[in-house]
């Protein structure tokens, strides 16, 4: 009888502490939103404007964001139909910290490579990375009438803590563009998916310096017309992040019912995808029942 | 019991055709019928034109209006709202009328200034009304 009134102690206190434990795991620990879910939109829209005071972004990202604003929506808001990308998240980060290593050389178009540091704080864990760019904002007076070939030397390096670089050879990589000058703001865009891709689900910050170098295909003599390569590097470049955001309160133009095709699912997306067979018993079922009918 | 019926009778006759279009009308267009209606906000009267970039303007529309019982099949609605109607009108008035409501939505694209001062733009689900219904 001893033993089992012991028994009986330990389970009833086991039954209290998992009574206990299913409350302090969800209750939130400051009260705020635990998920981290909610984008700012909805938490101004449940508790009002308030929050921080906000940084100021660089003029000449939001002229970029604005324009890719109007290629994607209406001026009423609505997402065009027309567009066959899968994101329907974009982040454009303007370097939080800059040590300019060499300066640039003019005459050659070499530009000032620098150290960069980006903050990436803002990516939730819903927000699959997709595409990766770096945006540089040129502004140049002369027009060329020959093609111009650029060569980017990108080097990635480990967060602070460990302070040493990727192992192996900075990543270069060339890439061919004909830069038609005239207009007042020239962007040049660096696809640097394959590089970030591993880095932006892990890291909060990513480190990198850039040398990146343009010369004239044509190596004829410079006419009158064709004044030593001018290119002023307005500002660093931006990085900017193509993500598709999972959560239900994103839209998600790909959906079943929305009769597009499913993006290509990543690897770690199959067992998730597994675990919502939903979406596609529904669909399935949408399609028997409109043939039964 | 013939005067009550003789008097009836002698009643000036008010033209049948006015009475009848009056008593078709609350069937055949019921005043103020549940819709959808157009609310056009700037973010600059929320005074959130300081981080909500874009679009300048939002028009999230609502829905109003009644459900009565001969306008209920034509949302598209359940049966259920008929049938909520009907108790509503012969067995118990406690129960409400079916509610008029959004139906279906559209998204909305949206760029915000980050606090840290990145610039975003995303796309958010079911924004905009574009239907309504009786439930």
């Amino acid at each position: 009888s001893q033993a089992s009134r012991g028994e009986a102690q330990i389970a009833a206190s086991a039954e209290l502490e998992f009574e206990a434990e299913p409350w302090s795991s969800l209750q939130p620990v400051d009260g705020k939103d635990p998920s981290g879910l909610l984008p700012p939109l909805f938490k101004v829209l449940s508790d009002g404007p308030g929050g921080a005071p906000r940084l100021q972004p660089d003029s000449r990202a939001l002229l970029y964001m604005k324009k890719l604003y109007k290629a994607y929506a209406t001026k009423e808001g609505i997402p065009k139909s027309s567009r066959s990308h899968l994101y329907n998240t974009v982040r454009l980060f303007s370097p939080c910290a800059q040590h300019k290593q060499a300066p640039g050389h003019q005459a050659t178009g070499i530009l000032p490579s620098a150290d960069l540091l980006f903050n990436l704080d803002r990516v939730t864990a819903v927000e699959h990375l997709l595409k990766s760019v770096l945006l540089y904002t040129i502004n140049n007076s002369v027009s060329f009438s020959s093609a111009v070939k650029c060569a980017c030397d990108l080097l990635i390096k480990e967060p602070k803590s460990s302070g040493k670089n990727l192992p192996g050879a900075p990543h270069s990589f060339t890439f061919n563009s004909q830069f038609e000058f005239g207009k007042k703001h020239k962007w040049i865009e660096v696809d640097v998916t394959p590089l970030l891709q591993p880095l932006v689900a892990s890291n909060k910050k990513i480190d990198m310096s850039v040398n990146f170098t343009c010369t004239r295909e044509q190596q004829r003599q410079p006419s009158a017309r064709d004044s030593p390569f001018h290119m002023a590097l307005l500002a660093p470049p931006s990085l900017i992040l193509y993500l598709n955001d999972t959560s239900a309160q994103a839209h998600h133009s790909w959906h079943p019912l929305h009769g597009a095709r499913r993006p290509a699912q990543g690897p770690d997306q199959k067992s998730k995808l597994a675990a919502y067979p939903v979406g596609e018993e529904a669909a399935e079922d949408a399609r028997i029942s409109r043939r039964r009918r | 019991g013939q005067e009550p019926v003789i008097s009836e009778l002698r009643k000036p006759l008010v033209p049948a055709s006015r009475n009848l279009s009056e008593y078709f009308k609350q069937f055949l267009f019921p005043q103020n019928e549940c819709e959808l209606h157009d609310f056009r906000l700037s973010f600059s009267q929320l005074k959130w034109d300081n981080w909500i970039v874009a679009p300048r303007r939002y028009n999230p529309r609502y829905c109003k209006g009644d459900c009565p019982r001969a306008a209920g099949h034509r949302y598209g609605s359940a049966a259920h709202a008929l049938v909520q109607n009907i108790i509503h009108e012969t067995l118990d008035p406690s129960v409400p009328r079916p509610s008029c409501v959004p139906a279906s939505y559209s998204p909305l694209s949206v760029l915000t200034v980050e606090p840290d001062g990145s610039v975003a733009y995303k796309e958010y689900e079911d924004m905009i009304a574009t239907r309504c219904t009786c439930r």
